[in-house]
């Protein structure tokens, strides 16, 4: 594996969101997933509906809270394909569910892969590099006073509580570190990224680990 | 000057001015106790940000709903299918 690896090198990750006042992060990681696995297929980098996971992943409480699995298997399982996000553009609020014909241009998503990767953090390494950008879930109480630097305390992984992806990482330094896209815009954390250690399953980050397949 | 960064439009000495300013005070302690155990040249930086204002509850409630269901360990075996 490499010392350091990030599939925004590859141009094959959306830029920072934000959820604004919308419980939607299962949804944000969901569709960031989707973009990269489409883009590193070959495919130009598209911004997929966020909204449309919002809103018609029945399984889901829209901006309310969400899980990552239940979206996917919605997506697996209906074969829903998800359209252009310029096409079900983002409300920040749940809404009625727009339904396209099968015929209409979007991304479909054929399976997925969830694992608990705890302790097999070298793994997950692999994992990312292999099959893209991870979606993943975290105990994310203390990102809410997070400015950048690497998390390396103050971060249980008790109760799994908020989605991120995970697009790459960089064990050059000191202390190795994922590299977490968030979706709480560009002026949180570094850029909208959060860096997390590596090894310690700090926050959770290797508890459920989901992967996409196009 | 967290009100003009941040774009919060409550009055001054308004009754939501005092609950936010209150909250406000609470994450600047939680901010010197963090980074009082965050000493190390990477280590994670606590500071002001745009959820300086919120309660802990009202961050919870609003930005932590994902949840998770238990998926099984990873095992190397290709499972897709």
């Amino acid at each position: 594996l490499p010392a350091t690896f990030d599939w925004r090198d590859q141009s094959a990750v959306g830029s920072v969101q934000n959820q604004q006042a919308c419980g939607g992060c299962w949804a944000f990681s969901v569709v960031g997933a989707i973009e990269s696995v489409y883009a590193k297929s070959g495919q130009p980098l598209k911004q997929l509906s966020v909204q449309q996971v919002i809103d018609c992943s029945y399984k889901n409480q829209g901006c309310n809270g969400g899980s990552i699995t239940r979206a996917l298997s919605w997506l697996k399982q209906t074969r829903v394909k998800l359209v252009k996000q310029a096409e079900y553009p983002y409300k920040a609020e749940t809404g009625i569910c727009h339904l396209f014909s099968q015929s209409h241009d979007g991304v479909l998503v054929k399976d997925f892969a969830a694992h608990d990767f705890s302790g097999l953090e070298e793994a997950m390494m692999g994992r990312l590099v292999e099959w893209g950008p991870l979606a993943v879930t975290v105990d994310a109480i203390s990102w809410q006073d997070y400015l950048g630097g690497i998390m390396q305390h103050h971060c249980s992984c008790h109760h799994a509580n908020h989605a991120v992806l995970v697009t790459g990482y960089d064990t050059t330094g000191d202390v190795p570190y994922w590299i977490v896209q968030n979706s709480w815009g560009t002026s949180w954390g570094n850029k909208g990224y959060v860096y997390i250690k590596m090894g310690d399953n700090v926050c959770g980050i290797a508890d459920s680990v989901t992967a996409v397949f196009l | 000057s967290f009100r003009k960064q941040f774009h919060r439009n409550y009055k001054l000495h308004s009754d939501c001015y005092h609950r936010r300013r209150s909250y406000f005070k609470n994450s600047i302690k939680r901010h010197a106790y963090l980074n009082s155990l965050s000493t190390d040249k990477d280590s994670a930086k606590y500071g002001i940000n745009q959820f300086s204002d919120l309660s802990i509850n009202e961050f919870r409630d609003l930005y932590l709903t994902a949840t998770a269901e238990t998926v099984p360990p990873y095992s190397g075996l290709k499972t897709e299918g």
